[in-house]
């Protein structure tokens, strides 16, 4: 099983429509300061279900939704779509492929889907968890935080190990 | 639930001070449980505690035996590293690099007991020397047969471990994203990906 | 107190701006000088916030018009930077990168305005790609006649920058420090010292 | 005016009496992870009054006192000097030299001094505003802090301004 692709519209700096495909082994992503890279670890963390702006470096959600550039106004929403490939059947799925996908407008109305049909973030949080993706996504480790695992108290890398036990 | 606690915190303990042998090379370090220091105790009052409230009567000095305990009832993960030739327990202590490679084998440790489908990495070697940069790649390479590694860096040691490349450029505020392939004999360079399970 | 604060503000506020355009190309940034948002004000009654209760009967709408208070009064500074090519103002969204920028354009704007004879700097430029660091180092060079730098990296650009280098190494827990003061053209590769006060 | 010289006994990695000189100008210091770079950058806000152990990144402040190693027993006392050159008499003081230095043992004794004479906190922080070298110690930003300028609040930022001030 592995990431298969991230979509990516009205997100932070991706105003257009992006598709990201992705294989096994090792993707590096290279790039000058501030020319996207985070965006897209962003991108994965609030498709899966983050709950705090904070996470993703916003100070509310709408945050995340694409501002403006030169040329470019503001866009009204924001959506990504994160599919999994589960072709080896190892998520407890029947699905030869897992798509989540989020999405927040300047309202604050949106949500989210799995395999194209509406539901909630509990159903979201259920299928991940089926294919070993905890919810305190310890296997998104975003750009500064590396060091929070020595700094963090006992309790809480007890729960990284609970999450993924 | 607090079986499978108990499996994974033991597998994740075993690779964890395996692990810290090959990112310190001639250091030590292990995972151990705790109970969480407590506020003062309040002597026959009701702990509100919560989970922490198992053993509310023992005295302090007895947090050193908390391998007797029911591991469901402890409160936390203790990590202890001790690099090679100091004798400095303190994780506080450790340097910027330090803490980056002890937080790195965590992370691997609790792959090992129970792996996720993919890892993302931003920037997670960014302290890393490159004798240190080198030691994290060898297990990125090592465990690339089991899980899907998509790391963002501005090392260029980093890029010559990919299988596929992402450059990522901006214009006037908009991201563009080029991707390529890279020729490589499958892990020519580095770790055998069946060493060491 | 109040006089030296505004000299002081008004002095780093002109360097910052210009500094930001040497950061971020094309970009443009400013500090301002704002009152900060309280808890739930209490109609009438008295605002226990010390110097930031000037002003309590104002509505918050009036927030925005900092600019005609008594600075003494004014609660903190404000950093605004516009990177090129963005709309966006919100100093949190920035990358890593271009928040260490942003931090560096503001220590050196406070230098400018009041100097302080030397400045120790560990690993700032960690999160800096290649062109970011040069231009960092630009600005080192620039002002290494009026103030001594001693800057702790793993970068190599960094190091051809030094006037003298330390190499540190650890042997059985134990630093040890070797010096060697490095033979340079004064100032050849860079910026010179005396071009942009 | 500029640091001249940061003697380090007993303080962190630092077991035996060391001695760095420097000059004006650029100095840059290099080594692998955990040689004791950083430690320096410690020894310096250590002695010019830092109060808070955290800051240095321990938990007690006895944590500063170099705790042994292979072959090595931990000492008993930690003393770090640093000495500013004021031959250009652009601090407010007829010294050619301002030397402040710290120490503590392990019974958390110890003291300042002032160009070797006992005094307290208080006349080093005065001397050091003397000096332009502000009790903050904004001219030195310790390893992973740079981003904290970006990350403080307003108020904070400002305070970095009146001190230099
Ligand atoms: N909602 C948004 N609309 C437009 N642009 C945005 C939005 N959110 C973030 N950005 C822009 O994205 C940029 C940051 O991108 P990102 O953090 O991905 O950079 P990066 O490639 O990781 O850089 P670094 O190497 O410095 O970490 C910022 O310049 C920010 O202004
Ligand atoms: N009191 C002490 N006694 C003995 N050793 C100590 C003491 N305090 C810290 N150390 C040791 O100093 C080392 C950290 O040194 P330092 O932070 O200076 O490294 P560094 O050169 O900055 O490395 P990096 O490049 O990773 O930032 C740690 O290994 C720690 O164990
Ligand atoms: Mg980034
Ligand atoms: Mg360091």
């Amino acid at each position: 099983m592995h990431l298969k692709s991230i979509t990516l519209k009205g997100f932070k700096s991706f105003p257009e429509r992006t598709e990201l495909e992705f294989s096994p082994g090792v993707s590096v992503i290279v790039g000058p300061n501030g020319c996207g890279k985070s965006n897209i670890t962003d991108a994965v963390l609030w498709a899966l279900g983050e709950q705090s702006p904070l996470a993703v470096r916003g100070q509310s959600m709408q945050d995340v939704i694409f501002a403006g550039g030169r040329d470019r106004g503001a866009r009204n929403a924001a959506e990504v779509e994160v599919v999994i490939d589960n072709s080896d059947g190892a998520a407890g799925s029947e699905f030869s492929e897992i798509s989540v996908s989020r999405r927040l407008d300047r309202n604050g109305e949106g949500g989210y889907r799995l395999n194209g049909a509406r539901c909630r973030l509990a159903d979201v949080t259920e299928a991940l968890s089926d294919a070993s993706l905890g919810r305190e996504m310890h296997s998104v480790i975003g750009q500064g935080k590396v060091e929070e695992i020595v700094l963090s108290k006992p309790r809480e890398r007890r729960l990284l190990i609970e999450e993924a036990a | 639930i607090a079986a499978a606690f108990d499996e994974t915190f033991e597998a994740a303990g075993e690779s964890f001070s395996e692990l810290i042998e090959h990112m310190f090379p001639g250091g030590s370090g292990r995972l151990r449980l705790v109970e969480e220091p407590r506020p003062a105790r309040v002597l026959g009052g009701a702990d509100a505690g919560g989970a922490a409230a198992a053993g509310a009567d023992e005295p302090a000095a007895e947090a050193d035996e908390e391998e007797d305990r029911d591991p469901a009832e402890v409160a936390g993960v203790e990590i202890e590293v001790t690099p090679a030739g100091k004798a400095t327990r303190r994780l506080s202590l450790l340097s910027g690099g330090e803490k980056s490679l002890v937080a790195l084998a965590f992370v691997f440790s609790v792959f090992l007991a129970r792996p996720s489908p993919f890892y993302i990495l931003d920037e997670v070697e960014a302290a890393l020397d490159d004798a240190n940069i080198d030691r994290f790649l060898q297990l990125v390479r090592r465990f690339s047969d089991r899980a899907q590694f998509v790391i963002v860096t501005h090392q260029k040691r980093t890029m010559d471990a990919a299988d596929v490349l992402y450059g990522v450029s901006m214009k006037d505020g908009a991201t563009k994203v080029v991707s390529r392939r890279l020729p490589r004999e499958p892990r020519l360079a580095g770790a055998e990906p069946d060493r060491r399970a």
